[in-house]
């Protein structure tokens, strides 16, 4: 295997894609599903996840065209050149284009889409050709043989040597616990996101995504797609306890923490790092303080909020110094009265849940903005 | 009559001009060409007989003529 120059790849494992354009020669729904498959074919071997987005932008923008299509590589007709694809990058980077004056079939006949676009979507992802001629990565498309693994040896080396191989273990729980949408699944013991009476644990943002923890359970919901995925806890992190108290994001920093009790845990993508659990005073809190409701980080200020009661600290990460004394909730953030359950920042404005209630607070008008039922992330 | 071997000759060579422009970064550079052992296609062609395993002659032989002929990715083999 190969990679590009300079090893491009993407620093993140949740991943947009948006088919721009569809092809006559398929039904759209098969369009669809030969893309899904593709990219399956690398998120089955890495801790890589896609999320389909049908407007604006995506991270890997799918399109089909012939000739000449604005990216100075123009196509040359039926044959030759099928497909190409873009480095991992902005803009045009991640990108797949297909040559439409080839014929797309889902068949072993003609030009198969499935074949072409896990071919495609491996250079999307930041492998070069292989010359390894049983390798997907080679540069020559081969009669598709449905019978026959798609990923060669080969190409699992190189995509794992980019980003590392999924959890499997936790995969295969994540296969069996990973329920779409929980009000369809019948298990009492399951919590429902579209009960009026749901309520969190603790809320985060999470690369691009946001999480919402209950027991033993996560929901990730990615806001710029419709559903959600619902997922054990311990599919990602099998040492945190169900049940936390708190979490945020520090972005800059790729990092996450998580509390439950009076100690907390620091994560990267699905790894804890190592050192932790460690106990809450070594943030600067003092020894009585045994557990935190909620706490949110503001990027711009490069403050961390941490809720208690109804009084909150601040940590100033510039001076790295903890407030010396607690203020009140309501001063700060007037109309949000009382302890809360979780909070966190999206966009400019602040997400308060306190019991079935959900508080919109815009943070330059200090002031609540809308009051909203806590599922009003889910697809409900 | 010998077949007009010519006409077909020269559609090989631009055949595979095209492909070493189009995957191997050849830059034609102006000279016509004639098969000589160091000149920048031979090289080329080099560069992609080894990447494919094929037998590294620096020449149009028929493996490396049926192969250029095969449907591929657009992305080229070498890095730009």
């Amino acid at each position: 295997f190969s990679t590009f120059a300079g090893e491009p790849k993407w620093t993140k494992q949740v991943l947009t894609y948006r088919i721009v354009n569809y092809t006559p020669d398929l039904r759209p729904a098969d369009v669809n599903a030969a893309i899904k498959k593709a990219l399956s074919v690398w998120s089955n071997v890495t801790p890589l996840r896609f999320i389909k987005k049908d407007r604006g932008d995506a991270d890997i923008m799918i399109s089909f065209a012939a000739r000449g299509h604005n990216d100075f590589t123009p196509f040359d007709g039926p044959g030759g050149s099928l497909a190409h694809a873009f480095a991992p990058g902005k803009d045009l980077g991640g990108d797949a284009h297909f040559d439409e004056d080839e014929t797309w079939t889902k068949s072993p006949e003609g030009t198969n889409l499935f074949y072409v676009a896990a071919h495609e979507f491996g250079h999307s992802l930041g492998l070069f050709h292989s010359k390894d001629p049983n390798a997907l990565m080679y540069p020559v498309y081969r009669k598709f043989d449905p019978s026959v693994l798609l990923l060669h040896q080969d190409d699992i080396t190189g995509i794992q040597y980019l980003y590392g191989s999924s959890p499997s273990t936790n995969n295969d729980q994540r296969e069996s616990t990973e329920i779409k949408d929980p009000t369809e699944s019948k298990d009492p013991a399951l919590p429902n996101s579209c009960s009026s009476s749901l309520t969190f644990d603790a809320v985060t943002t999470f690369r691009g995504e946001i999480m919402f923890f209950k027991d033993k359970h996560i929901w990730r919901k990615h806001p710029a797609v419709r559903t959600t995925d619902f997922e054990l806890i311990s599919s990602f992190w099998p040492q945190l306890p169900p049940g936390v108290d708190a979490a945020y994001e520090i972005p800059q920093k790729d990092e996450m923490v998580i509390f439950k009790g009076n100690e907390f845990w620091i994560v990267r993508g699905d790894a804890i790092l190592p050192g932790y659990p460690q106990k809450l005073y070594t943030l600067g809190f003092s020894k009585d303080v045994t557990k935190i409701d909620a706490a949110f980080h503001n990027g711009i200020e490069e403050k961390t909020y941490y809720f208690i009661a109804d009084k909150f600290w601040s940590y100033d990460e510039r001076s790295r110094s903890m407030d010396r004394k607690s203020s009140l909730i309501r001063d700060t953030f007037p109309g949000i009265n009382g302890k809360i359950d979780a909070v966190f920042q999206h966009e400019n404005f602040l997400y308060f849940f306190m019991g079935r209630k959900q508080f919109e607070f815009d943070s330059d008008k200090k002031r609540v903005t809308r009051f909203l039922k806590t599922n009003f992330w889910f697809p409900c | 009559f010998p077949a007009n071997t010519r006409q077909t000759e020269e559609e090989d060579m631009q055949l595979i001009q095209k492909y070493l422009e189009n995957y191997y970064g050849f830059k034609k550079d102006g000279e016509s060409f004639v098969w000589k052992s160091n000149n920048a296609m031979t090289q080329k062609l080099k560069e992609m007989q080894e990447f494919f395993g094929l037998e590294v002659t620096g020449k149009l032989d028929s493996g490396t003529l049926d192969l250029v002929q095969k449907h591929r990715c657009g992305f080229p083999d070498v890095a730009g």
